[in-house]
């Protein structure tokens, strides 16, 4: 659960 | 440690690269069990500094430690949260207009060359992509003869 909340985060970064 | 052979290998009073000290660091984030996820982020903050010969030397840092520090270390540096962060380099809305072009060129000969090396790496490769459709980079970097080659696998994590 922890890795698959942590994919959730895990975004580029706006341009 | 990890710091105190960063600060080392990537001291800009120094011009060659200093080789004992990347490996020392590179031994170090293999040794010390938060290294492989608190190395990248002591990597970004010095690749991000306004001393080009800093930055350039602490990108020399990371693509031997991409090569040979083991998978965790590069599966921390595949994320987005670590590859925004060179990014930031390049971005005129972040770092961008304050980067050397020696600087962001070797970042996106880097990146470039990690779609070629780990196709596998959607994350990177998705990064490269957005980097190309904002015009950040106009198209793809010739890589040199030596760097077209995968670097050798990552050693076993036993070892």
């Amino acid at each position: 659960l922890g890795e698959e909340s942590e994919e959730r985060d895990d975004h580029l970064l706006p341009m | 440690a990890l710091e105190l052979w960063l600060n080392k290998a990537t001291d800009p009073s120094v011009s060659e690269q200093d080789w004992a000290a990347i490996q020392n660091f590179c031994e170090q984030v293999n040794t010390d069990p938060n290294g492989p996820t608190h190395a990248p982020w002591l990597l970004a903050h010095k690749i991000q500094s306004p001393q080009e010969r800093e930055a350039l030397h602490a990108l020399t840092v990371l693509e031997t430690c991409v090569n040979h520090c083991g998978e965790k270390f590069h599966g921390e540096v595949a994320k987005f949260r670590f590859l925004n962060e060179l990014i930031k380099v390049l971005s005129p809305k972040y770092l961008g207009s304050w980067t050397t072009d020696k600087v962001k060129g070797r970042v996106i000969e880097m990146l470039f060359s990690w779609t070629v090396w780990f196709p596998e790496d959607i994350k990177i490769r998705d990064a490269y992509q957005m980097l190309k459709k904002q015009g950040i980079v106009k198209q793809d970097p010739k890589l040199p003869a030596d760097r077209i080659l995968p670097p050798p696998s990552p050693r076993p994590r036993s070892s």
